[in-house]
């Protein structure tokens, strides 16, 4: 089970990718 | 019929699926997306949204009635109507699968390709380079299904297809140039019909498909 | 009442969504987690598979009628029933509020967390900070929700609590000590219920939470 657990595609980085987002459409927004 | 206040910043994807849901089942909404009705950084930062949006997020919808919800898939299935949803049980299932092939498989790498492109974030070779290669396989799983079909669940436009031709806005508009997307003509086929719906179109606007390929913006 | 076949491995908490919502449901689901009936790896590479299932990904169900679904949240879905998915719109919308939070909000950071844990990721002490950091606000969001409630929809267990507290599995089996549990008592006593729940307990069997908070194995 772990072993298949490890193969699972899981975006660990999603949260630099929401705070990079946030912060660009914040600055957009004056 | 529901009636109430979508709050978001302007040209928001995610926002757009529940403002397309809106226009086909006539739900009655209004789009607070800038001063002083709303904006981004600051009202979703006061006390009185994080009360009734504890996440802070947008898009997040509030009822007329005072009904909140956040999550762009349940505020977009919110304010659809059954057809949208799917009419049957396989049907709606069919759609939820869709929603999540559309947040699990398409944002993630669509993401990594553009946001450099549009200078949200900084240019990673190696994460571009993987980012195509995912965009390749799901322009192949979405090329196979659409095949035979015109929209992703049965015969007319679903959730399923308002969620995924939402999540592949950026893709078509930045980086799919004609050469890239040349292998996968189903699915521009498929998004050409979805965004030229005037459902879509009163969205979205005129929606330009990519003609070179955007690089990093720096 | 639907009939079919769920094809996962061993111990996926994706599967077990849809287990548990067949036992509140009725309906009929094989569970192919090992040979001959599903080796995953092989299995799942085979073109049959692929033909039906062209993710190559599990959990996939096929009916006995030969309808196919993949993603873990649409198969809980179809095996659900009204009551679990939601009786009112605006139920069957917080239920999908819900059910995207879980992957969302906890799914990155409690894998971040918990993988390395397992020994099947390297350690990396800023990502496990960072996680940690985000797995407290999603505590402090639901404590807060979960104040005056039972459960997070309604007044019985939906598929917005088998989403959530599947999601959170292994963050409370192997993380989450007593003492990084302490400020969020509501969020703890919603789990315990949950996964006492005699469905619950059909699939997961016993829940034993974290006694002391697992480090990185090498």
């Amino acid at each position: 089970g772990l072993q298949c657990l490890a193969t699972e595609n899981i975006w660990f980085d999603k949260h630099r990718y929401d705070d990079a987002e946030r912060c660009f459409y914040e600055g957009a927004n004056g | 019929m529901a009636a109430g206040t979508l709050f978001t910043y302007p040209d928001n994807w995610r926002a757009f699926k529940a403002q397309i849901a809106a226009q086909y089942s006539g739900a009655r909404l209004k789009v607070a997306n800038n001063a002083p009705a709303f904006t981004f950084g600051q009202t979703n930062r006061t006390p009185a949204f994080l009360n009734n949006f504890p996440l802070g997020k947008v898009p997040a919808y509030q009822g007329d009635d005072g009904f909140c919800l956040f999550e762009s898939n349940a505020i977009a299935h919110f304010l659809s109507n059954e057809a949208l949803r799917g009419a049957t049980p396989q049907a709606a299932a069919q759609v939820l699968q869709w929603v999540s092939f559309a947040d699990a498989e398409i944002v993630p790498p669509a993401s990594a390709w553009v946001f450099p492109t549009l200078g949200i974030m900084h240019f990673n070779k190696q994460a571009t380079e993987q980012a195509k290669e995912e965009t390749k396989k799901v322009l192949s799983v979405l090329n196979q299904h659409l095949n035979t079909r015109t929209f992703l669940v049965g015969e007319r436009v679903s959730l399923a297809d308002v969620s995924v031709a939402c999540a592949m806005l950026w893709l078509y508009k930045q980086v799919l140039e004609p050469a890239f997307r040349q292998p996968y003509p189903n699915v521009t086929r498929w998004f050409t019909t979805c965004v030229n719906q005037p459902q879509f179109k009163a969205v979205l606007g005129e929606v330009k498909l990519c003609e070179k390929m955007a690089q990093f913006d720096a």
